[in-house]
């Protein structure tokens, strides 16, 4: 699950 | 969990998020607020805050540009004055 998680991308960010 | 209503005192929200489903940070985060703008008029949302709800609508699973989506539509909608975050505390 630990090396799973690693693999996501970071996220964008949106100015809102 | 924290309930913050947030009146439309300004033109803009005001806040920066970042995450979603798919990413690191599955919930959105704020990484910024903007002075001068409604969140930050507010004086009670923070930065590394985690938004769950925005006006009841769960955000969870959803993904980045669908909350912000949701966020946006909530700030924009004329029919209420204010929206209310459910937020995690940082």
């Amino acid at each position: 699950v630990r090396e799973k998680r690693l693999t996501l991308p970071p996220s964008e960010i949106t100015m809102l | 969990a924290v309930l913050v209503r947030v009146l439309k005192n300004s033109n803009t929200l005001g806040i920066a998020i970042e995450g979603g489903g798919s990413t690191r940070q599955p919930l959105p985060r704020i990484v910024s607020i903007q002075k001068g703008g409604s969140a930050h008029n507010c004086g009670q949302l923070r930065t590394g805050q985690v938004i769950l709800e925005v006006d009841g609508i769960p955000l969870q699973g959803r993904e980045h540009k669908d909350a912000a989506r949701i966020i946006a539509e909530a700030f924009k909608t004329k029919e209420k004055g204010h929206i209310d975050f459910l937020g995690k505390d940082y």
